[in-house]
């Protein structure tokens, strides 16, 4: 048996808005320490590394470790029919076929009970996240609004934004035919608050470029959290992490572009 | 001119 109840439907919404542009189906693995997705996109350039620990939950019960494969447009579909105060529980038998998506209103008046079909997916199991957490040349906190921003108002320049890190601050520049645009953001000497705050810690700069459709996908997961955490070292991939609350958080890893 | 790295190059995929 396993289940696991969330009182803020509206955290899931947020998580399948974050995924939904990268993954069309996904594997959730779920133990008693939570729940974990792990999937790269179609052209392996990005990787989406989701996890939801138990103890962020409400209520979670997992008698033994589940692999279910879910379609993410129609999770998507269902979750849509959540209201956005309703309660939402995930049920599923030990060999599940089928997972069910309940939706309790807060006055408990009305109940709303969704069955999908979990699909049969190849078992690319990704061991790729799990070795111990490597250090990066640059790690930049900023606000996921600013970034959201950044990058949408960059990606009309061109098909990239070079991102170049120093103690001073983050400097994004794209160009393209009609010219080219710099955004720079200095690390703030004290912001009133800590969601507006720019933060660097440097051990060496960086300056890597990335492709602007996928930075564009990640930026859809700004809503479960105000600030992003963008970790970075020369020719390797970037790591871009969004907060979900107090429950766990979503990673994604983009590889650079590389000289030919 | 630069093409778009893919991650198997940098992480090894089980």
């Amino acid at each position: 048996m396993f289940e696991a109840r969330l009182v803020q439907s509206a955290i899931l919404k947020k998580v399948l808005d974050a995924i939904k542009d990268l993954l069309t189906e996904a594997t959730f693995e779920c133990s008693d320490s939570g729940i974990q997705v792990q999937a790269m996109d179609n052209a392996h350039v990005s990787l989406v590394s989701l996890n939801l620990r138990s103890d962020g939950f409400d209520k979670y019960r997992c008698d033994r470790n589940l692999s279910m494969g879910m379609s993410i447009a129609s999770m998507t579909k269902i979750l849509r029919c959540a209201g956005a105060e309703d309660t939402v529980t995930l049920r599923a038998v030990d060999n599940p076929e089928n997972i069910m998506f309940i939706f309790e209103s807060p006055n408990k008046e009305k109940l709303a009970e969704y069955e999908m079909k979990l699909i049969n997916m190849d078992q690319e199991h990704l061991g790729i996240i799990k070795t111990k957490e490597t250090s990066y040349s640059c790690v930049v906190k900023m606000p996921s609004q600013e970034f959201s921003r950044i990058c949408r108002d960059l990606s009309q320049f061109g098909e990239s934004i070079t991102f170049a890190c120093s103690k001073e601050g983050i400097k994004f520049s794209a160009s393209g035919d009609f010219g080219q645009a710099t955004v720079k953001l200095a690390q703030t000497a004290d912001a009133d608050k800590e969601e507006e705050a720019v933060l660097v810690t440097m051990q060496e700069p960086v300056k890597l470029t990335f492709s602007c459709r996928y930075l564009n996908c990640f930026v859809k997961a700004g809503p479960l959290c105000a600030q992003v955490q963008l970790s970075m070292s020369n020719d390797v991939p970037l790591v871009c992490e969004y907060k979900i609350g107090d429950i766990g958080h979503i990673r994604y890893y983009l590889a650079p572009k590389i000289d030919d | 001119t630069s093409t778009q790295g893919r991650l198997d190059t940098f992480f090894k995929v089980l």
